[in-house]
C-alpha cells in the first residue's frame, strides 16, 4: 500500500492479509475490510495512501477510549490478576507495584500461586525489586487463604492497593476456574466492592484462543481489564480486536519488556499504528 | 467443524462424475477460514490451498465419499504430510554425554519441560543432569532446582554469571559423574534480540548440543513462523516441543514451525505436572487443528 497507485482489489487484499497477520482473525480482519470499502465509498476517496489512515480510524473506533485502573481515593483497591500460564502475571504485578509505589501507592502483594515451583520466591523478588511487602503461606496452601491473610493484612495496615497473583491456569480447567470463582467469593466478602479490578493477562504471542480464553475467565471471574504483555516482541497483538466483538474488555495496560519499568498505559492509537508499522 | 461445512458445501455436487475447479475454489474458502481460525500462518496456509487444490481439481469422485468428504481427505492427507511422521526420538550421541538444549521465547514451557524430559530419560534407565542456564528470570534457577528436587535429578548451577560458562562446566561435570544425558535450560528470550541470540550461539559452540529443541507455545499466533524461523536460522534446531497442548487451542501453530523449519516436533506437553509428556502425534494434531 505504499507502492500502490490506485484502489484496487489488490490492494484491499493486501490490508486484508496485514491484518490477519497480526492476530486480528479471519472474521474481524473482513469485516474491517467491508468497514473499509463502505468508507471508501461514501467519502469517495481514491488515493491508496488514505486507505490505512480509515483503517486505523475503523481500528481505533473498535479499541474504544483509554481505560484507567480504578483507584479508590479514599479506601482499599484490590486487584486480582488471571491468565492462563506463562503470559507474565508474576512480572506484571512487580512492574504494576513498582508503578504504583511511585506515585505515592502504599502496595501489598498476596503470593497466591501456591502451586508452581518456586512462584512465591519469585513475587517475592519482584516485590523487593518494587520496595513492596508479600503476603505469602507455605507452597500448597489453599490460595484463597493467602488472599483471605492479604485482605486481613491490607485493612489493618491500611494499604492502598493490594495485588494477588494467582497461579496460571488454563481456561478449560474446569476445577482450576472454579477455584478461581472461590478465590474471588473469598475477597468479596472480606471487602465487599472488592475485586476492584480482575484483570486478564494475555500474551500478545497469543492467537484466536485469546478470545475463548477472555470468555471463560469472565465466566469464572468477571474480568474488567485485560493487559496485553510482550508487545516488544514481533507479534502484534490483534486478538483484542476480535475480543472486543465478543465481550467489551477494555485493555488497560500492555507489558513492553521483562524489566520492572516496562509497563505502559495502553493507547488505542499508537496500537493502531503499530499493526501497521 | 469443517468435514460438515464442506458436506453443506458440496451437497448439489453428489452423483457427480469429477471435483471442478468451481467446486473447488469454494471448498478452499472454507479450508483457508478454517486453517487461518486455527492460527495457520497465513502464507503456509496459501502454499498448502495451492497443494491442495492441484490434488483435488478433476478428482474422480469416489464411491465410497461424498465429495466434500473426498475434499477432507485431501486435506488431511497434505496437513499430514506437512507435519511429518511420528518422530520422537532423542539422538543419543555416540559418546555420552547426550547434550539437550532448550530454547525458545518468555514463558513457553522451558524450565517444566527440562525436567519433564530429564523425568522421562531417568525412566528409561539414563541418568540425566540438568544444568540452570537462565541467570536473569527472579528464581528460575530454584525453580529448576526445586523440580530437579520433586524427580530426584541433580541440578547444576553456579548462581548468576554467565551462561555459556555454567553450560561448559555442566557438561564437564556430566563427563566426571557419569550423567548420560545433559539439558541445558535457558533463559526465555526474543528472537529479534541480538545480544541474547548471540549468547545462545555461544553456548552452542562451547558444549556442542546434540539436540537443540525449540520450546513452542501451542496456542501461538500467526507470529509462530517469525519465532521458529529466526531460531532455526541463528541457531539450527534439531526439533520442537509443542506445549500446553492440555488446552483448546486448534494449535495451528505446529504446522506453521514445522513448514517454516523443516524440524520435527517431537514432543507434546500436555500438562503442568511432571509426567504430562507425550510423543507428538502428527494426525491427532491434524484433526485437531482442522476442527
Ligand atoms: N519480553 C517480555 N517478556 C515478558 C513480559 N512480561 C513477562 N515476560 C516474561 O515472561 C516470562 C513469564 O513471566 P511470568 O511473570 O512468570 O508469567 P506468569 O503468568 O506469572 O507465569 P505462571 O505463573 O507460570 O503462569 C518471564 O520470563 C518474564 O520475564 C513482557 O512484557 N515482555
Ligand atoms: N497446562 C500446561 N502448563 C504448562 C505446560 N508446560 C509448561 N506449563 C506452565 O507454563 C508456565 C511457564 O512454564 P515455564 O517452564 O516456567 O516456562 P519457561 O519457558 O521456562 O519460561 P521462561 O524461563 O520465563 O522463559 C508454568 O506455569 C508452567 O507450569 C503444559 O504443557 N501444560
Ligand atoms: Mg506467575
Ligand atoms: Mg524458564
Amino acid at each position: 500500500f505504499t507502492g500502490a497507485h490506485r484502489i484496487d482489489e489488490d490492494l484491499y487484499e493486501e490490508l486484508e492479509e496485514v491484518l490477519i497477520q497480526s492476530d486480528i482473525g479471519v472474521t474481524t480482519s473482513f469485516e474491517l475490510v467491508t468497514l473499509l470499502r463502505k468508507s471508501v465509498k461514501e467519502r469517495k476517496i481514491s488515493d491508496p495512501l488514505m486507505l490505512q489512515e480509515v483503517l486505523k480510524e475503523h481500528i481505533n473506533a473498535l479499541l474504544g477510549e483509554e481505560s484507567p485502573l480504578y483507584i479508590s481515593p479514599d479506601s482499599l483497591s484490590v486487584y486480582l490478576v488471571v491468565g492462563v500460564n506463562g503470559v507474565g502475571k508474576t512480572t506484571t504485578i512487580g512492574k504494576l507495584a513498582k508503578n504504583l509505589q511511585l506515585q505515592g501507592k502504599n502496595v501489598l502483594l498476596a503470593a497466591g500461586d501456591t502451586f508452581r515451583a518456586a512462584a512465591i520466591e519469585q513475587l517475592e523478588i519482584w516485590g523487593d525489586r518494587a520496595g513492596v511487602e508479600v503476603i505469602k503461606q507455605t507452597e500448597g496452601a489453599d490460595p484463597a487463604a493467602v488472599a483471605y491473610d492479604a485482605l486481613r493484612a491490607a485493612k489493618s495496615r491500611k494499604v492502598d492497593i493490594l495485588i494477588v497473583d494467582t497461579a496460571g491456569r488454563l481456561h478449560n480447567k474446569v476445577n482450576l476456574m472454579k477455584e478461581l470463582s472461590k478465590i474471588k467469593k473469598v475477597i468479596q466478602r472480606e471487602v465487599p466492592e472488592a475485586p476492584h479490578e480482575v484483570l486478564l493477562v494475555l500474551d500478545a504471542t497469543t492467537g484466536q484462543n485469546a478470545i475463548q480464553q477472555v470468555k471463560l475467565f469472565q465466566e469464572a471471574a468477571d474480568v474488567t481489564g485485560i493487559i496485553l504483555t510482550k508487545l516488544d516482541g514481533t507479534a502484534k497483538g490483534g486478538v483484542i480486536l476480535g475480543i472486543q466483538g465478543e465481550a467489551r474488555v477494555p485493555v488497560k495496560l500492555i507489558g513492553i519488556g521483562e524489566g520492572i519499568n516496562d509497563l505502559k498505559p495502553f493507547n488505542p492509537a499508537e496500537f493502531a499504528n503499530a499493526l501497521f508499522a | 467443524g469443517l468435514s460438515e461445512k464442506l458436506q453443506a458445501t458440496f451437497k448439489r455436487l453428489r452423483g457427480k462424475g469429477k471435483l471442478t475447479e468451481a467446486d473447488v475454489n469454494e471448498a478452499m474458502r472454507e479450508v483457508r477460514v478454517a486453517l487461518l481460525e486455527a492460527d495457520v500462518n497465513f502464507k503456509v496456509v496459501k502454499d498448502l490451498i495451492s497443494r491442495i487444490k492441484e490434488r483435488a481439481v478433476g478428482q474422480q469422485v469416489l464411491e465410497s465419499l461424498t465429495p466434500g468428504q473426498q475434499v477432507v481427505k485431501i486435506v488431511h492427507e497434505e496437513m499430514i504430510n506437512l507435519m511429518g511422521g511420528l518422530e520422537s526420538k532423542i539422538q543419543i550421541a555416540s559418546k555420552p554425554p547426550t547434550v539437550i538444549m532448550l530454547v525458545g521465547l518468555q514463558g513457553a514451557g522451558k524450565t517444566t519441560h527440562g525436567a519433564k524430559l530429564a523425568n522421562l530419560l531417568k525412566k528409561q534407565g539414563k541418568r540425566p543432569l540438568l544444568a540452570a542456564c537462565d541467570i536473569y528470570r527472579p528464581a528460575a534457577i530454584k525453580q529448576l532446582e526445586v523440580l530437579g528436587e520433586q524427580i530426584k535429578v541433580p541440578v547444576f548451577s553456579l548462581g548468576q554469571i554467565s551462561p555459556v560458562k555454567i553450560a561448559a562446566d555442566s557438561l564437564e561435570h556430566a563427563r566426571k559423574n557419569g550423567n548420560d544425558i545433559l539439558i541445558i535450560d535457558t533463559a526465555g528470550r526474543l528472537h529479534i534480540n541480538e545480544e541474547l541470540m548471540e549468547e545462545l550461539v555461544s553456548i552452542r559452540e562451547k558444549v556442542q548440543p546434540n539436540e537443540i529443541l525449540l520450546v513452542v507455545d501451542a496456542m501461538t499466533g500467526q507470529d509462530a513462523v517469525n519465532v521458529a524461523e529466526a531460531f532455526h536460522n541463528q541457531l539450527g534446531l534439531d526439533g520442537v516441543i509443542l506445549s500446553k497442548l492440555d488446552g483448546d487451542t486448534r494449535g495451528g501453530a505446529a504446522l506453521s514451525v514445522k513448514a517454516v523449519t523443516g524440524c520435527p516436533i517431537k514432543f507434546s506437553g500436555v500438562g503442568e505436572k511432571i509426567d504430562a509428556l507425550e510423543v507428538f502425534h502428527p494426525d491427532r494434531m491434524a484433526s485437531r487443528i482442522l476442527g
